[in-house]
């Protein structure tokens, strides 16, 4: 996918599963079934057109529909989230806000009233929410998780540095900011050395 | 990297390069040249000692010293990365934070008083700092990583969804959520046709 925006880049019009393979580093074979698998048809000496493919590649990966997604946390987090433009622009939507603290829950935030725990599995039910995002403190993201796969979600997006064991029908991501300063200190020590 | 540490739980003592060839898409030479080049040596028919080669691995990652970084911008995601433990558990110090709003000023957040932007040389030129986070508005990020660059950070991590142009010689790496939620979107959706 990443390879294949790159190669958008250049204007070029087609291209073949050896190429595809050696950018991903999958045998052209296994490129070839795996295209054919999501519906994806090249042709013989030519390879496959790249706006095509790109379509194919996005529909397979369920970047083309909305999801819709409940946020738990309405602090730091929680909130530089519900302010950032970029998730509508990508179809994701924030359909709604839940916090426990009483101070935070009927205050109005990017539009969102936020809403106590107590109606989670009613705002998922009305809002057909299919992803779960937790923004709370470590010792919460559990619980917080457990409750929103009680409740319907089926993909956990975690910001909580605490692993979560959920069933395995559950797909979780964790975000790690230490793992892009891993990285940034890897290629500021890169950049000196060059 | 990633390899060694899945390996590493093995309970594997030596792992030889022809494995970590595969598990990295590296020719088996260019390993063994790679790692000549960082000092890490192995035994012909044994193999590289695991635990040794991590050490190794990280040390020319930079990864065994701390690395000092300033913070400007003291939102949400500002106030958010200063009560993250795990930046200070992976040898990430948050030595600084600067904001330009007059009400942001002054106050005490995390330990740190916020200083005005105009302090930014100061602060830089006593704290030693050589990375600088950049959490402000999108139309702000390219005039505060300059301004970073110019009183001497070297890397750069930028929270705004908007590509800095800085000097070649300098690293940037960007904090893109959305590429996680992509990723969870996709997780979700293999999770559903198992
Ligand atoms: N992934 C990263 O790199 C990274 C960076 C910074 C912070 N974090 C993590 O993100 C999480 C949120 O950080 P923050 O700065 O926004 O914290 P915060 O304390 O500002 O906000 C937490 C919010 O969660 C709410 N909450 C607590 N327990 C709850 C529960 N059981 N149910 C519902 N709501 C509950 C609180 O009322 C509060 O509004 C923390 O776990 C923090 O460690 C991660
Ligand atoms: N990477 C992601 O996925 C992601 C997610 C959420 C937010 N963001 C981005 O992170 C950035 C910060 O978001 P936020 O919610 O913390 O914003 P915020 O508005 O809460 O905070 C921005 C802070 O920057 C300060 N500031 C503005 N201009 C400045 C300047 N020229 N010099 C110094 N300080 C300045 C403001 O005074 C404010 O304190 C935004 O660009 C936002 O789009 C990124």
């Amino acid at each position: 996918m990443r390879a294949l925006q790159a190669r958008g880049e250049t204007e070029r019009s087609h291209i073949n599963s050896r190429e595809l393979g050696e950018a991903s580093g999958v045998a052209d074979a296994q490129v070839r079934k795996d295209l054919a698998s999501i519906g994806a048809t090249g042709q013989p000496g030519v390879g496959y057109a790249i706006p095509e493919l790109m379509e194919d590649l996005r529909a397979s990966m369920g970047l083309h529909r909305t999801w819709k997604a409940v946020l738990v946390g309405a602090g730091n987090i929680g909130r530089a989230l519900l302010a950032y433009p970029r998730f509508a622009e990508e179809g994701f939507d924030l359909v709604a806000v839940l916090d426990r603290a009483p101070s935070v829950v009927g205050r109005k935030l990017a539009g969102h009233t936020v809403q106590p725990m107590s109606a989670v599995a009613d705002v998922i039910r009305r809002t057909g929410a299919e992803l779960g995002i937790v923004a709370v403190p470590p010792s919460e993201a559990q619980i917080v998780a457990e409750m929103l796969v009680h409740a319907g979600v089926r993909g956990v997006l975690n910001f909580a540095p605490r692993p979560l064991r959920l069933s395995g029908s559950v797909a979780v991501v964790a975000v790690d900011f230490t793992e892009t300063l891993e990285r940034l200190a890897f290629e500021t020590t890169m950049k000196r050395s060059l």
